[in-house]
């Protein structure tokens, strides 16, 4: 079928992916074995193959459920927050979709232009998503103790956290370290 | 508050607390949450003199283990104020707040999250009323050892021996070799008194695989490891150097019959092998694992990205107009591109979570009435997603890490120890380029049943032209 951008239709590619890497996994085992190869010894031949097989179908699972869960899950919420998580699944799907641009380009009908296309939308739902950037971490609700972070902490002040944390370094105890006296003043003098 | 951070705060589009909600699952979710922690973190058991970053290994574990019994008194005093199920258990020691309080990992952590499953999911009625009480007071101190230092994944290559001898009767336990020695479990080293221990079971000269024992260790009062029992801590490894992990070897060591976990399979009194069910259930606790760490590993990611989003709103970098302030790292699209994906893979894990978790409790209900069909598709599901979520979320942290610049590699960042944590998940309840080949082995047979016309389960039947998992 014709390719175009729309979630659905990217899941309809990840699922062609999954099933197109699958059934030449077979294909090659059957290939191998009729050459003369045991079972077991073709399916270590194809095992590159087969883990490639195999997170390609686990992508397909997480990119569907995400999608259908999302679906389901947010028609209680407000429109406001229903369309920022819309955007994030839609974010997530294209992503996958522009990582695993050669594997579409294999067993679906998608085009260098729609890749093209792709790489539009997913530039313009980054824009779209980066005035809600901070409310969506917020939205995860860590508190500072929890978060243990000089970089993260909910008040921003990460220079002066980051300077306090300096300050409990044991070295920072004295002006001057013993390792001074003892190795590198003599070692500076030429007597160590 | 910092200005750059407020006015990100004031243009945000929808509402943050209902977004909480819908994370935590609903308004009382959070409050009970928020309860949780507002109780713990008044303990001040999260509080350190001296940063653990700067103490020795040993006195790494005795201020891990100190902190992991502060922590289990305040839970006791929830459970018996609240008399709540597993919940506190679970958040609290395994979960946030464990992960909080104990940042390079707990050594109690296997007694909750493996030992007390185990003996949920495979013991005897019987067996889990001697057992199960005596575990949740903390009397006894549990781990489950199942790895080997020359085996992982591959159980059915697994060499420690349990041979029953009818006389006494009573089982042997034994490492025949250096490669048996048990490898790797939390709180094994000097925490733990009991373990279960994955053995291959031998009676009347025949081996039935695979079953799980309860051993003591320890001396209860003493502490001193029991006669026959070799067992020490496995050194200093990347990162969860606060949990303990250890290895066991056994020298010809008795432990009663019914230390043998026989809700599935059993060996009668005078050494005869009663068949379980299906000797897969003897795998049901790595299932639960592996489930279990997709959970982990959204909280990881979204600490992750929560440090990096707010500290690339902080923090101004270069001039790319003339005569114009720095600009927010953030408002740099290859810096979106990191932050962004981040945010939303924590959604779509922690969907894909519950998603499992429903299965998961599904399935094993099942199991109970004895329907075996879905065990198979929930095994490589397991494996599959246990394998693609750990190595997605050690990729997202390191990316939140490299978005913060060199102030990430600093451990003030709390993003190395966080990767030391996913990153230990991408090998542990098995690696993860063997699950992967386990969950292919699955859809190669699911794709020849297919072939010759047979239904496909639900996560599969898009091999068949089905429309897949999303109908």
């Amino acid at each position: 079928p014709p390719w175009d951008n729309s979630v659905p239709h990217i899941l309809d590619g990840f699922q062609r992916v999954a099933r197109g890497k699958i059934s030449l996994c077979v294909a090659n085992i059957e290939k191998r074995q009729k050459s003369g190869l045991c079972y077991e010894d073709a399916w270590n031949l194809t095992s590159v193959q087969l883990a490639n097989a195999s997170e390609a179908h686990c992508r397909l699972i997480l990119l569907s459920t995400y999608y259908s869960e999302t679906q389901t899950l947010s028609q209680n919420l407000s429109p406001a927050l229903r369309q920022v998580l819309t955007l994030l699944v839609e974010l997530y799907v294209v992503y996958w979709a522009l990582q695993r641009v050669g594997d579409l380009l294999r067993f679906t009908s998608i085009s260098e232009r729609d890749i093209e296309r792709l790489q539009r939308c997913y530039e313009e739902l980054l824009a779209r998503l980066r005035p809600d950037a901070v409310a969506l971490v917020d939205g995860f609700d860590f508190r500072d103790e929890i978060l243990h972070s000089a970089l993260g902490s909910y008040d921003g002040r990460v220079y002066e956290r980051l300077m306090d944390e300096a300050m409990k370094s044991p070295l920072n105890a004295k002006p001057v370290n013993d390792s001074f006296h003892k190795y590198l003043k003599p070692f500076m003098q030429g007597k160590l | 508050i910092n200005p750059d951070l407020q006015r990100e705060r004031d243009k945000c589009t929808f509402n943050v607390t209902e977004l909480t909600n819908f994370i935590d699952g609903g308004v009382i979710n959070t409050e009970e949450r928020r309860k949780r922690e507002d109780l713990l973190l008044k303990e001040g058991i999260h509080l350190e003199e001296v940063p653990s970053e700067y103490l020795s290994h040993k006195e790494k574990y005795e201020l891990a283990v100190k902190k992991a019994c502060l922590l289990f008194k305040v839970i006791r005093r929830m459970q018996e104020e609240e008399s709540t199920g597993m919940e506190n258990f679970m958040s609290v020691l395994g979960g946030t707040l464990g992960s909080a309080i104990l940042s390079d990992g707990s050594p109690l952590t296997l007694h909750y999250v493996m030992f007390i499953p185990t003996l949920l999911g495979q013991a005897t009625v019987e067996q889990q009323a001697y057992w199960i009480g005596r575990a949740f007071n903390l009397d006894i101190i549990g781990t489950y050892a199942q790895t080997e230092l020359g085996h992982g994944t591959f159980i059915r290559g697994l060499e420690t021996t349990a041979t029953y001898d009818p006389n006494t009767k009573e089982f042997v336990l034994h490492s025949p070799t250096l490669t048996s020695y048990k490898w790797w479990p939390g709180g094994l080293a000097h925490t733990a008194n009991y373990c279960i221990v994955m053995a291959q079971l031998y009676t009347k000269g025949e081996c039935h695989g695979l079953h799980p024992f309860i051993v003591q260790l320890r001396d209860e009062e003493t502490h001193m490891p029991l006669k026959g029992i070799k067992i020490g801590e496995i050194g200093a490894k990347l990162g969860m150097n606060g949990t303990n992990n250890g290895f066991l070897g056994f020298e010809h060591v008795r432990i009663p019959r019914d230390h043998m976990l026989m809700k599935n399979s059993k060996v009668l009194e005078d050494g005869t092998y009663v068949h379980s069910l299906n000797s897969k259930l003897t795998y049901g606790t790595m299932m639960f694992v592996r489930v279990v760490l997709v959970q982990d590993m959204c909280t990881y990611m979204a600490k992750a990205v929560t440090i990096a989003t707010r500290y690339s709103a902080v923090r101004r970098q270069s001039q790319p107009k003339p005569d114009e302030p720095e600009p927010q790292i953030l408002d740099y699209v290859t810096q979106q591109h990191k932050l962004m994906i981040g945010i939303a893979t924590v959604h779509a894990f922690r969907l894909s979570a519950n998603w499992l978790w429903h299965m998961y409790n599904n399935v094993i209900a099942e199991l109970d009435t004895g329907d075996l069909e879905r065990l198979p598709e929930l095994h490589a599901l397991s494996c599959c997603i246990k394998a693609v979520t750990t190595s997605d979320a050690a990729e997202c942290v390191e990316r939140c890490r490299l978005a913060c610049g060199g102030h990430g590699y600093m451990l003030a960042s709390n993003l190395p120890t966080t990767y030391g944590m996913v990153t230990a998940a991408c090998t542990y309840e098995g690696e993860n380029t063997v699950l992967l080949l386990q969950t292919a082995r699955y859809l190669v047979k699911a794709w020849q049943q297919a072939a010759g016309g047979n239904a496909l389960p639900p996560t599969v039947s898009y091999l068949s032209g089905g429309e897949g998992r999303r109908s």
